[in-house]
């Protein structure tokens, strides 16, 4: 199962239709302060299942909908999509009988968040437990947020030792 | 519970200890329970020694030796189950130009040894130069992202 | 007490505001006491809108607005009471080149307002060539620093 | 009262006797990481009387004494010394009748702490009454360790504002 597409509209700074393509190897991203590298990783994580507002830098789940910029309305709903090759057919069961997986969430304002996947409705469960069979996931120990290692350099060895039961 | 986790510490400590020796060039490291008996409470203790130095707990090296032995574990936690994907956001920035160069060093080894694919977001020059390919983030409309591929030398401008 | 906190809140605030606009080319932010009314007792919230885009807390700005904006804080702070000797440890890593630029024009205007002596601890070349000299450290003897005076083209290859 | 001179003798990894001569203006400080450089800034906070370990990145006062290293032994004393040029005359009282200030610190295994003022024994509050009357001192806010400014970002609002008390 490989990670093939990320698609944003209308999350946080992107709100035009933008798709990353995710190839093999390293793929670099790169651009100046605030353009909007880190809200490409919180997307993922987002649509991977994450549900703690503060894991996106936000107060509320709503905050990642488009607000609005000096010529453009705030949006009222987010929508990121994750393409999924599954040609390898290694994807966990329950999800493991197309060529490709296509996981959608879309946060609607005052209404919520709905996850779909091959454009059947799922439920945020659903979608958390695919990628953690898959070893990722919103909290994967692989997906390191612009800080976090300062924050493992600081923190008490106990909160340190959580790195540790990820692996477990 | 307590024997899953005392097997993955294990497995974590060994390949952070070569890890380590990997990124430093020597020296040794050593991951440690500390505060309890019970490893299910127990906290974890890093200790260092960078080439030539004393041994001594993480908080007394440098901001880039402590960020280079925390990219050691997170590296050795990866190895004992390694995602599909991998996302480091800006981990290089306290390095200098040398460990930058072992830290790409590194991810050319993990390529290797597993098909994780990575995304690498950063500012630095000699990791954009290590890259398979880039991808710029612009705001030409005030507040508004866009994605566009870039070769090296356009990246080098949009950074500046 | 409480006069005297709410007199340098006042004062803070107005440079703090300033700085901003001045470090971001534009923009808006202030400083609120939040969570009590008592100012011995509240806590102190950043709100910021860099140009172009929306009002919001300091949390939901990317990693270089906040370091900016946090200079902006620490400088606004630094002129209600200048010290006679400023020490900023690697406070550029987070900026890009185009920041850094702005960072060291903040820093000769700092100059020009106050006595204050500068040492500028950095990796980023871009602040070298603004300094007014360089002092380099080496460890040519393993665990052993030294202090060495430089000029810029060596800095380069001390630091790559 | 101007800062002119540090001097560092045994102190972490300045082995060796070593002044930073400290002019006006902008002075740079560079090299690769793991050289020294925070250790300089450590140095300067210790003379002018810091008291905590934590903020010396240490567990202990004594381990800001020289440990050793691959080819020297560890030292049993650390010493900064710091000098002032007070030809304006602008220092606090009770100091501020020599054209030079010269504050000692030194630090002796298994002994503690002892501070000179020009040659004098003095107790580490004085030293550190006179920095903070200088409008400086160990926790002065212009002393930006590495990794404070984050500190300051994440930081809850509560622990946030203490740093508008240093201004008060
Ligand atoms: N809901 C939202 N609507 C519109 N813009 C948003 C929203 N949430 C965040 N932003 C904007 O996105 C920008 C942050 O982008 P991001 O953190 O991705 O920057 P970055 O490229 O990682 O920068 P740096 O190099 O400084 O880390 C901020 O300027 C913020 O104003
Ligand atoms: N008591 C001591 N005796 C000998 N060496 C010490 C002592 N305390 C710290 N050190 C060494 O000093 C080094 C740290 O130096 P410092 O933090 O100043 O580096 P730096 O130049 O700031 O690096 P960076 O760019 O990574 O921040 C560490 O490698 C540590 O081993
Ligand atoms: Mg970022
Ligand atoms: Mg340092």
């Amino acid at each position: 199962m490989r990670f093939s597409k990320l698609r944003l509209t209308g999350f946080k700074s992107f709100v035009d239709p933008t798709d990353l393509i995710i190839a093999d190897g390293l793929t670099g991203v790169v651009g100046p302060n605030g353009c909007g590298k880190s809200n490409l990783l919180e997307a993922l994580r987002w649509v991977m299942g994450e549900n703690r507002p503060k894991a996106m830098r936000g107060g509320g789940m709503e905050d990642v909908i488009f607000a609005g910029a000096a010529s453009r309305p705030a949006r009222n709903f987010a929508e990121v999509s994750l393409h999924l090759d599954n040609t390898d057919r290694l994807a966990p069961s329950g999800f493991n009988e197309a060529d490709n997986i296509d996981i959608i969430r879309r946060i609607t304002r005052d209404v919520g968040s709905a996850y779909k996947a091959n454009g059947k409705d799922v439920r945020a469960r659903d979608v958390q437990m695919l990628f953690a069979d898959a070893s990722t996931g919103a909290h994967s120990p692989a997906l390191v947020r612009q800080g976090q290692i300062a924050e493992l350099i600081n923190a008490k060895p106990k909160a340190r030792r959580r790195i540790l039961e990820e692996a477990a | 519970g307590r024997e899953r986790l005392l097997t993955a510490f294990e497995q974590v400590n060994t390949s952070f200890a070569m890890l380590f020796k990997h990124l430093f060039g020597g020296g040794e490291a050593n991951l440690v329970m500390v505060e309890s008996d019970d490893p299910l409470d127990a906290g974890l203790e890093i200790m260092c020694q960078p080439p030539g130095k004393k041994l001594s707990t993480l908080s007394l090296l440098s901001g880039g030796e402590q960020t280079l032995t925390a990219m050691a574990l997170i590296f050795a936690v990866f190895l004992s189950n390694p995602a599909p994907i991998c996302v480091l956001d800006e981990v290089d920035a306290p390095l200098d130009d040398a460990n930058v160069t072992r830290f790409c060093d590194l991810l050319d080894e993990m390529c290797r040894q597993t098909d994780t694919r990575f995304l690498i977001i950063t500012h630095h020059a000699v990791t954009m130069a290590r890259m398979d390919r880039l991808f710029g983030v612009t705001m030409q409309e005030q507040g508004v992202s866009q994605l566009v591929s870039v070769d090296l030398k356009k990246a080098e401008a949009l950074v500046a």
